[in-house]
């Protein structure tokens, strides 16, 4: 007499037991799809300011002239990449004789999984030249640091970028190889250091609280690579 | 497709919609607010079989074998998702980073007979 799912035979279920499985699939079905294990326990939360200006960036990094995400999008309809945004640990670095801003930024491969790093860019807001009268332009240096090594003793020049510093603003260093150096290397600390050095004050540090929307993160691009493409990088 | 109602016995698809905030996970998933999930349910008499819109599938075309050789009458016609649509996400992972990601085939959005 009662009635049976057509599909599977099982018994039918109550409205209220029905609905309380269906909440259990669509957990599991979304920790599935996002290659979680469990939610995660979230006990620090990213400051809302720094939150909206990074999505915001996120955003227009779409649709900036050059087309370079929608492109790499279009290669890649078949795998699935997705975006990290990652703000960073701040810790005032010591680059020998300027001082320098220290960042560090966590990310954590699953074992056995590999990802591609399809293109990645740092953000670093500048504030404006404190002196009228200099040039309006100064160099950006960005190093990687050593993990675990004494700042401003172990680092590498990544890169160097000239800044318009007439006015604060958001600039953008591409850092595509070294995170993909990074996350081949297995560690999980990415540390850099940035110095934009006007007389010997850092224009790139942050000078108001950490909440301030002004937080440098790292934007990536990234797809997991599967063990036919890994067989191809390994046969080429 | 069909959508189920109260009176739809055939396969129909069913609206089934989680806020995250009444499951505890928008403190984790920052966007969007809630999970369209739906479901295909109810039944698939054999003048159903294999429509709407699955004649291209793997399945539907051996179901058309087993009919054409009239070995169909030990297979019953199942209700089963044919369209699903990609969920656009924006969460927090466990590093606390923010990932952006769209996860294909998510939104059950038309259900059809094997």
């Amino acid at each position: 007499g009662s009635p049976r799912c057509a599909s599977c035979g099982f018994p039918a279920l109550t409205k209220d037991a029905e609905e309380k499985l269906m909440i259990e699939v669509a957990k599991q079905q979304l920790l599935d799809k996002l290659h979680l294990k469990e939610r995660p326990n979230i006990t620090q939360a990213v400051p809302r300011a720094a939150l909206l200006t990074a999505l915001r960036k996120l955003h227009s990094g779409r649709v900036r002239p050059n087309r370079t995400l929608e492109q790499e999008n279009n290669l890649s309809k078949k795998d699935q990449s997705y975006e990290i945004v990652s703000f960073a640990d701040i810790h005032e670095g010591d680059g020998g004789a300027q001082a320098s801003l220290g960042l560090a930024f966590r990310f954590l491969q699953e074992s056995g999984q590999s990802i591609q790093v399809l293109q990645s860019s740092l953000w670093i807001y500048a504030r404006s030249s404190e002196n009228p009268h200099r040039a309006p332009h100064l160099t950006a240096q960005v190093f990687l640091s050593a993990d675990g090594g004494a700042s401003g003793l172990n680092r590498t020049l990544v890169m160097e970028k000239m800044l318009e510093v007439h006015k604060g603003n958001w600039h953008t260093f591409p850092i595509t190889r070294t995170l993909q150096a990074f996350l081949d290397s297995n560690q999980h600390q990415l540390r850099l250091e940035v110095t934009c050095d006007e007389d010997g004050k850092n224009l790139c540090s942050l000078d108001g609280p950490a909440d301030s929307p002004y937080q440098p993160f790292l934007v990536a691009q990234v797809r997991l690579r599967d063990n036919h493409s890994k067989h191809l990088v390994r046969k080429r | 497709s069909l959508r189920c109602g109260d009176d739809v016995t055939v396969c129909c698809k069913r609206e089934f919609y989680i806020k995250f905030k009444d499951i505890q996970w928008h403190d984790w998933i920052i966007a969007p607010e809630g999970y369209h999930m739906n479901y295909c349910m109810g039944q698939c008499p054999q003048h159903l079989s294999g429509s709407p819109g699955i004649a291209s599938s793997f399945h539907a075309t051996i179901f058309s074998q087993l009919k054409v050789n009239g070995i169909n009458t030990a297979v019953s016609s199942c209700c089963v998702p044919t369209e699903r649509r990609p969920l656009s996400m924006v969460y927090f992972n466990s590093q606390h980073n923010i990932v952006k990601t769209d996860v294909p085939d998510m939104i059950v959005e038309s259900c059809g007979c094997t």
